[in-house]
């Protein structure tokens, strides 16, 4: 694509192009384009290349940030798992079940989306595929009860770790985002301190609402993790740039597919290397 | 936002008189970034700009208008135009009429198969759903309370001990007996959402066109998609000719440039939106609301 030499005017567009088409944002990506220009500034002979690698560095630099480890290593710890509409919550909490079930812990679900028609059911099978306890209320029982009576349960019993399944919800409904802070709310009051990750799963196919979702909801429920799926499609991710340099949160995972399996910690190293 | 923009880049202009090719430049640069960040897809927003170039240069500022005025005037009206409106759906073939929904997971299809169903019950249609998403846990029981909740007909798929004992086919099959029995006049089928790329699963979609030749395949979209909107929609398209678009979470707060982006890729009409999670949240699309949404 890029003549020998120096960079041109259509070099460039040609890289602004590729990282606009991968979802990162248009103001990132002229931040990376004059990175890389300051970088390749003294290089005489410039090929693909090594404006690729340039080009890589410079997203590793952005989203190679050290943030605290998940607080998932104590005796006992509490996960809720926030996000719009239709982005993979459920399925996430149910991965994420068999996640650390399979590193020994013991996992117990809560059913809190008693909105959505089957909302309870969806999550209750994957409980029994994997093997994890689900707790779940009646149809349309208020979700804070619900959460109130799964973190009884859970200090009850010997269980190390809490997931809370929430339901979908847009970050302009105003009703809904308060919703979400009472359930919160609830949650702490009966765990006796605040849960240990909120996490907001965001879509990878969609654009760039996803930065004003994780600015909503951290604003609603301090949000302390983002969580991407659905990688395995023809998305990019390149919003995960904007997470992590813009909002300062860590991808702590991300997902791959609609099996138990497809779920993994987050690498920014193999992130960069399939970007471009 | 966009308007107030492009009136502090005209704020220098001599008087009014025709808009030049460096006035015109200077605003375009505005109008790109601001479909850029609306996620319209990169190289639409390039044809698009061209286009809007070409009919600007040269154009007489209307009397009533400043030049920033007139600039916005050109790219709303290229935008409606783009976007088009509704076309009705083709309910009008012999019954039973089938109309399947298809998409990428969690764009909204279960709910707006709900949606449409209530819709067309409301137009004094007899309308029976049909769940034929075999993979995710409990998405035939999803649509069972959905139709339940509406008082409309959902075929029985065969299930024990959590088995469903049907393949899509053949729950698409017995589902068309039963509404002939009975004398339904529309079949709305619910599919499993899907990657694109996803072979084997996009070889199933073509499997039931080539035997129930659905009246319409409607493709659900999340009208907050990104970039990738476009190779989406032109694969499902190429795969199975769909008849048109829904799009779905209207009523969230993304700029939607997907609508343009899916529109001038497909070329096939947006005949609905939905605007909320009850099955009432449902409207017809029209061109121009989208439009001024896009531009913010
Ligand atoms: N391909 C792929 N599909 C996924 C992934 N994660 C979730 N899905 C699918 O996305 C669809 C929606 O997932 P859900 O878990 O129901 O999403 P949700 O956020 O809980 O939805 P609501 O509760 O309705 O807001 C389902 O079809 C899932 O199988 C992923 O990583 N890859
Ligand atoms: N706010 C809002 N939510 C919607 C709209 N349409 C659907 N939803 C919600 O989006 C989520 C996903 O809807 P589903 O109908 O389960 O999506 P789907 O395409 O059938 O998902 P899969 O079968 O897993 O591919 C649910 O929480 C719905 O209530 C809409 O127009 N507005
Ligand atoms: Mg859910
Ligand atoms: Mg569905």
């Amino acid at each position: 694509i890029f003549g020998a030499g120096k960079i041109d005017a259509a070099d460039i567009e040609k890289i602004e192009e590729a990282l606009v088409l991968s979802d990162i944002s248009y103001k990132t990506a002229e931040e990376l384009i004059e990175s890389v220009k300051k970088r390749l500034a003294k290089n005489k002979d410039l090929t693909a290349d090594i404006i690729k690698q340039a080009l890589k560095d410079e997203v590793g630099d952005k989203i190679s940030v050290k943030f605290p480890e998940i607080k998932d290593g104590n005796d006992k710890n509490i996960f809720i798992i926030v996000g719009v509409n239709g982005v993979g919550k459920t399925t996430t909490v149910g991965k994420l079940g068999k996640y650390y079930a399979d590193r020994g812990k013991k996992v117990i679900i809560a059913a809190c989306d008693t909105f959505r028609a089957a909302g309870k059911e969806q999550i209750e099978v994957w409980g029994q595929r994997t093997g994890i306890e689900v707790v779940s209320g009646k149809e349309n029982q208020d979700p804070a009860s619900v959460a109130h009576d799964a973190v009884q349960k859970f200090k009850e019993k010997d269980y190390n770790i809490l997931l809370i399944d929430t339901a979908g919800r847009l970050h302009n409904k105003k009703h809904l985002m308060e919703e979400l802070a009472k359930i919160k709310r609830v949650i702490s009051k009966s765990y006796g301190s605040e849960p240990d990750e909120i996490f907001i799963v965001i879509d990878a196919g969609l654009g760039q609402n996803s930065l004003v979702q994780v600015e909503q909801f951290k604003e609603i429920v301090n949000i302390t993790g983002v969580i991407v799926t659905k990688l395995d499609g023809s998305a990019k991710g390149g919003i995960i740039i904007d997470i992590i340099s813009r909002m300062n949160l860590p991808v702590r995972f991300i997902g791959t597919g609609e099996s138990p399996e497809d779920i993994s910690e987050f690498s920014p190293e193999i992130f960069k290397d399939n970007l471009l | 936002g966009l308007s107030s923009k492009l009136e502090k880049v005209f704020k220098n202009l001599k008087g009014y008189g025709k808009l030049s090719e460096k006035n015109i430049e200077d605003s375009l640069k505005e109008v790109r970034l601001s479909l850029l960040e609306a996620d319209v897809n990169y190289l639409i927003v390039k044809e698009f700009i061209e286009s809007v170039k070409n009919k600007a240069v040269g154009e007489k500022v209307a009397d009533s208008l400043t030049p920033a005025q007139q600039i916005i005037k050109i790219i709303r009206d290229e935008l409606v135009e783009l976007l088009g409106n509704n076309e009705p759906l083709n309910i009008k073939a012999k019954p039973p009429v089938i109309i399947m929904l298809i998409g990428l997971q969690g764009s909204g299809k279960t709910t707006t198969a709900g949606k449409l169903a209530l819709y067309l019950h409301r137009m004094k249609r007899s309308v029976y759903l049909v769940p034929a998403d075999v993979y995710r846990p409990a998405a035939i029981l999803q649509l069972k309370k959905i139709g339940a909740s509406i008082n409309i007909p959902v075929y029985e798929t065969p299930e024990e001990n959590g088995k469903i004992l049907q393949k899509p086919d053949e729950i698409v099959n017995s589902a068309i007996e039963i509404a002939e029995k009975h004398a339904y006049d529309t079949i709305i089928i619910d599919t499993a959402g899907r990657l694109e790329i996803d072979e084997p699963l996009m070889d199933e979609l073509k499997l039931l066109k080539n035997k129930f030749n659905p009246n319409e395949i409607l493709f659900v979209a999340d009208s907050m998609l990104g970039q990738s909107a476009v190779t989406v929609a032109k694969t499902f398209n190429e795969a199975l000719d769909i008849s048109g678009v829904i799009l779905t979470k209207v009523d969230g707060d993304a700029r939607g440039g997907a609508a343009l982006s899916i529109k001038k890729t497909v070329a096939k009409p947006i005949k609905f939106i939905g605007v909320g999670e009850k099955l009432s949240d449902f409207e017809v699309f029209y061109g121009d609301r989208i439009a001024d949404r896009i531009l913010g």
